[in-house]
């Protein structure tokens, strides 16, 4: 059971400072195992430094984002363990600013290569990068309906056409 | 192999027979807010996965049946069905053990006369059990736990537990 | 302490079910003490119908915007029973897609009109409402400074610049 | 009434000493992630505020001073100053207690030769204790507690607490 465990952390670890570096270029990212001689007496952390920030920082410190990225990473980092030939994400750019979010969504998009990614997202950067769209809505009448038709165009359109009124 | 298609049937918000298709490559769901998009997320868990029925936000699997909506009568009802293109690879051998080039993994649930939600497990039209289901599916690679599948709030909940949970989520995938 | 407990429930449930219509205009909200003679003993309920859906929907059923919307008219209303000078929001329009972002952002700016309002936002709609912009950065050395000479149009150029490259 | 700026000084990612004014009405803060956005609003808490430092992501006040960044050294002195408008309204009466156009409250923190750190308090240039300058601001209706502050992921939390919790929201408020 413990050989096993510190195996699996081993991989995952590799993977994750990948991705991380991957995520957040200029930034440092590794797992730690709180306590490695009795790896189930203690926990798992992740342990980040965001680009130009410094060594000290602890998982704590970092912003809603910085930990998205953080956790992300760890995601990418376990799906690369045991692959798998579909994924599913659900608003996973929810805290992110745009460059984050972009980076996120070419990372899906690059893996989609392998295997297919299905993203929910209400964000202009994600849906730009995406090859197919769905929309889904509700008639009112607490009826869930796909929207026929419905295109990369429509798709920004649906964001749009909000602040297009607006302006 | 990859998802053809769901087809839902009084699966939570869905009303009636809804079908959404899936190309390969990068699909991008979008919509208001209510309006679905997680209930897609969760009909895709509700066949594959392992959790719990808490997951998809419902106290027990009779609260996945379509309620009715604003003026409608509840279902008695409900199955949701996903359908992977199963096509024989280079080496001919097709990647999930079932013999048809569109595999079809459904799960259902009605409401007994005692209003108690019975569930029910079929690949293509044979009937089998949960676990049958699970091990066909697990061959592939296709898992409900682990990350493959992650619901909205779930890279919050990860960047935010403890350690020691973190450390519960390195042990599952070993 | 019980009758300083209901009188104070009563107050904010007026002032709840009002923002709840305003916020999700079709739908209907309203604050249940779960055990109203031992309100002690039991918890506090946010049930909510928002517009179109089935009267027999419980918090667990809603969605993530969905929830957004509720906890925020809870909020307006806790903010009703004992108004102050100035507000602070921390990305909470986080989750809302473009209409519900801009309900909130509407009903900031008219508040704003007694009290001071100040809101961290990433999304754009947000933005456009607002009368003064802040920008925040950090110069790579971990160092945060204002960015000096900072407006709507620079506000709204630091997340389209992201999507002007993209395009 | 209303608050004119903040002034920090090595608080939190801000290194140094830096200003960010206000204007009345509606102002809206934006940046990338990372940047001291929602450091501004620990800011805030932090001079008005009872919540503990949980709150601003620090184990103690000690972590809120200014690490040095990718290249700096740790500073030893820290404090942050919310300036308020506070010239007299219709009535002549001023709203803060305090006899100034511009009302100063001011919290510091630095580390003793045991490297523990000290706090202090001040209104204007005067020396004042914690529960005193609470007082004074609480008075003109300026609560660090309720729902006045929002901090990032309050209304998720709020969204999802048990009910249990949630009336003990209310109980806060009454
Ligand atoms: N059994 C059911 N019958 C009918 N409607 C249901 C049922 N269960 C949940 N719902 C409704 O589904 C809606 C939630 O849908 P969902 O979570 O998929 O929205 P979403 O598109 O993901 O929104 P968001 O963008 O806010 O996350 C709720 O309004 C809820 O009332
Ligand atoms: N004492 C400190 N000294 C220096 N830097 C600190 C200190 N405490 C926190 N930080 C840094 O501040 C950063 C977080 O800033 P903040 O949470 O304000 O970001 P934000 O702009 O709100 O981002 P987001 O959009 O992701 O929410 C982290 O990178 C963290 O390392
Ligand atoms: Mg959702
Ligand atoms: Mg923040």
């Amino acid at each position: 059971r413990r050989t096993r465990l510190l195996a699996v952390f081993e991989h995952v670890n590799t993977n994750f400072t990948r991705a991380y570096k991957l995520l957040q270029p200029g930034g440092d990212g590794r797992l730690l195992l709180e306590n490695p001689k009795n790896p189930f007496e203690g926990g798992l952390e992740m342990a980040c430094v965001p680009p130009g920030k410094s060594k000290r920082t602890r998982r704590s410190f970092l912003s809603g984002g910085e930990k998205s990225m953080a956790a992300l990473a760890f995601i990418f980092a376990i799906q690369d363990y045991e692959p798998s030939p579909f994924y599913y994400f659900d608003e996973v750019d929810q805290n992110l600013d745009p460059f984050n979010a972009e980076r996120i969504a070419t990372l899906c998009r690059l893996r989609s290569m392998q295997a297919q990614f299905i993203m929910v997202t209400l964000r202009k950067v994600s849906l730009n990068l995406a090859d197919h769209h769905i929309g889904i809505t509700h008639a009112g009448d607490g009826c869930s309906r796909r929207i026929a038709d419905f295109d990369r165009a429509a798709a920004l359109e649906l964001g749009e056409e909000f602040e297009k009124e607006k302006a | 192999m990859h998802l053809l298609r769901i087809e839902l049937e009084n699966f939570k918000s869905f009303g009636g027979q809804i079908t959404v298709p899936f190309d390969e490559g990068f699909t991008a769901i979008t919509g208001p807010n209510g309006s679905g998009k997680s209930n897609s997320g969760d009909a895709i868990q509700f066949v594959l996965g392992t959790r719990s029925t808490k997951v998809m936000r419902a106290d027990n699997v009779g609260d996945l049946i379509f309620n009715g909506g604003k003026s409608g009568k509840q279902a008695r009802h409900m199955s949701v069905t996903l359908v992977f293109a199963n096509t024989p690879e280079i080496d001919g051998r097709r990647r999930l053990r079932v013999d048809e080039d569109e595999a079809k993994f459904t799960r259902s649930v009605r409401l007994n006369r005692k209003n108690q939600p019975v569930s029910s497990y079929m690949i293509g039209d044979r009937s089998v059990t949960a676990t049958e289901m699970r091990r066909t599916l697990a061959e592939a690679g296709l898992h409900g736990d682990g990350y493959n599948i992650v619901l909205q709030g779930d890279v919050t909940t990860l960047a935010t537990m403890t350690p020691h949970r973190r450390r519960g989520v390195l042990e599952e995938v070993a």
